[in-house]
């Protein structure tokens, strides 16, 4: 197991990281309800659904594709770029995907 | 890996853009930016059917806009560094606009890759291409690629990118095959000719269950009916009445002797006891023989004349006022019926409401009751004195009615201001540099709440008491409807009306578009002009 510090900067990381995808359409945005998390149920997806969002960057990106927050991931979240998302998937108010 | 169409086009290939003049760049000279933001056009004009004609004026196509920070849509800039720049894809109002962040270091020429800065005409050109609808690019090295990739000299349009506008607007050669994409025609004025014309109105009126209010037999109550005449439906009647009534003892002139007490007919206590003298007590003279006078005022004894009033008659009812009655504004600003824009519009009960300065108008089956414009005041006194206008009225699924009035919410049950309010609009879960909602409602489509301000607007959660995550979205979702919208609501007829101005559109649920581009004239119909 990780040690304090490099937990707590992990923990930080993988939150801006978090953040950073659902701006620009990797991950939709929101927490599991409680009661699923309680149920364990979604714990799992909810990880899953963020390596899945991260291979997607990277594929994106034109880096290696990995799954895992490494540093050639986090240097392309630094980078200059567009402020649109990049996957412009959407559902509408009338629950039509668009 | 290939470019993605967004969807969204323009309909016409000759586009206007000008550079805002309210948001201009900070560091830069206007002129040469225009410069380098016609080179970034002409990119996409070499490469397709488009062409692009720069204007002064903030309704052009593409409005190119320099901002630092929250400005007042969904997306904020973050500083140097990071996010660039963004646009938005085809469409009226803010569709079509390109923003680019003020606090970048923006190099006009660049003269290589290793500079510090960022080169605007690499990030305007990609920029145009959003405002074309084009989404972005998996390849590397396609001007659609998300990531600041710089600008060589002599650039040319990648071959990605070129099939993409391609695909949309088709390309720069005389092709048939794209001759059905029109050219916007030229406004031209109007010939000033006199012709006589006939309209006909095609207004319809909301289907009026009951007459017209202006007939002043009604309502009234049903004619009365005896008994039902539809011996087939009532089978019963006619019949006869199952209880008969004792008939009432008849007062009798003159002297009887009776059976019974119950038959002595009731008399005052001073006719079986008649007084031998003149007697006047409490205002009233009993004289034998003679009817009893109830005086006007009580008379006293001790007076110096008889019947001289007391001093403390003759007096009002009621006693005389001490505080001084509120005054109530003078009603200048009345807002005319059949000319006018209104503030908000809500279904309350089964009847609407209509909202202009401090006055409302209320429409029931019958149509317009009467006396009204009303101020709003009078229907809930708890608003603030000097109210001069709200902001949004709904009528929450708990049927409680919520009222908005600058950065606050009013809660009434009814006419009772609830506990607790009025509440700041940040409780709700809304920025707190929100000014103020334009309009709210509750969506028969989903059965959810909706706020709307500006370009903006809020999906509003009643049970949580907060507006949910990934919100707010742009008002380009609702198609066909402007910004900064004035009122909205649905009517019993299951349609979304938006109101903007003296007009307002009627919107298709399932197609999440306006039925009617032009605005229809809001008097007519909802006020019956």
């Amino acid at each position: 197991a990780p040690t304090g510090h490099r937990a707590m900067r992990h923990i930080h990381h993988e939150k801006s990281a978090r953040g950073y995808l659902e701006r620009f359409g990797y991950l939709s945005k929101g927490r599991p309800e409680m009661a699923n998390l309680l149920m364990g149920n979604s714990v799992q997806s909810y990880e899953d659904d963020f390596r899945i969002a991260i291979k997607t960057l990277q594929e994106f990106g034109g880096i290696a594709v990995t799954g895992e927050l490494d540093e050639a991931t986090k240097k392309l979240m630094k980078q200059k770029r567009c402020g649109r998302p990049d996957r412009e998937e959407w559902e509408s108010e009338n629950g039509h995907r668009k | 890996k290939r470019f993605a169409v967004q969807g969204e086009k323009w309909k016409y290939t000759n586009l206007t853009w000008s550079l805002s003049s309210v948001r201009r760049p900070s560091q830069l000279d206007p002129g040469e930016t225009r410069s380098v933001l016609a080179r970034a056009l002409d990119v996409w004009e070499q490469a397709s059917r488009l062409t692009f004609t720069e204007i002064n004026s903030e309704e052009a196509d593409i409005v190119v806009a320099f901002a630092r920070g929250a400005h007042d849509d969904a997306y904020p800039f973050d500083g140097r560094g990071a996010i660039l720049a963004h646009a938005f894809f085809p469409g009226t109002g803010r569709g079509g606009d390109a923003h680019f962040d003020d606090d970048e270091l923006w190099l006009l020429h660049p003269k290589n890759d290793d500079e510090e800065g960022t080169s605007l005409f690499a990030v305007a050109a990609h920029e145009f291409g959003h405002s074309l609808g084009l989404s972005h690019s998996s390849v590397k090295g396609a001007l659609m690629f998300p990531w600041y990739q710089g600008i060589q000299p002599n650039f040319v349009l990648p071959e990605d990118d070129r099939n993409g506008i391609q695909q949309m607007y088709g390309p720069k050669v005389n092709n048939r095959k794209w001759a059905k994409i029109p050219y916007r025609p030229v406004e031209t004025p109007p010939p000033t000719t006199t012709t006589t014309t006939t309209t006909t109105t095609t207004t319809r009126r909301p289907y009026v269950y009951y007459p017209n209010h202006h007939d002043r037999n009604y309502p009234r109550k049903p004619d009365y009916i005896p008994y039902p005449h539809d011996p087939s439906r009532f089978p019963n009647y006619p019949r006869r009445p199952t209880k008969t009534y004792p008939e009432r003892p008849t007062y009798y002139p003159t002297r009887r002797f009776y059976n019974t007490s119950e038959e002595i007919p009731r008399r005052r206590y001073h006719q079986h006891h008649p007084r031998p003298t003149e007697t006047t007590t409490h205002a009233v003279t009993y004289r034998p023989h003679y009817p009893t006078v109830r005086h006007e005022y009580p008379t006293n004894p001790r007076h110096n004349y008889p019947n001289e009033p007391r001093r403390d008659y003759p007096r009002k009812y009621y006693p005389e006022r001490t505080t001084q009655r509120p005054t109530r504004a003078p009603e200048s600003d009345k807002p005319d019926t059949c000319n006018t824009s209104y503030d908000a519009v809500a279904l309350i009960r089964g009847e609407l409401f209509i909202f202009k300065n401090r006055y409302h108008w209320r429409i029931g089956a019958y149509g317009r009751y009467p006396d009204y414009p009303m101020e709003i005041t009078r229907m809930w006194p708890s608003l603030p004195r000097n109210l001069t206008h709200v902001d949004a009225v709904y009528e929450r699924p708990d049927k409680k009615i919520a009222i908005f009035i600058g950065k606050e919410l009013y809660l009434f049950s009814t006419q009772t201001l609830l506990p607790g309010y009025p509440r700041p609009l940040a409780r709700l879960g809304l920025p707190p540099t929100l000014e103020k909602i334009d309009a709210a409602m509750v969506w028969g489509y989903n059965g959810k709440t909706y706020f709307y301000s500006g370009t903006m607007y809020w999906k509003y959660d009643e049970d949580e008491g907060r507006v949910e995550l990934d919100y707010p979205r742009s008002m380009a979702m609702w198609k066909g409807v402007s910004y900064n919208i004035d009122s909205v609501f649905q009517w019993k007829d299951g349609k979304t009306y938006f109101f903007k101005g003296k007009g307002y559109w009627k919107f298709n649920d399932l197609q999440m578009q306006v039925e009617n581009e032009k605005q229809l004239p809001s008097a007519q119909y909802w006020m019956g002009c």
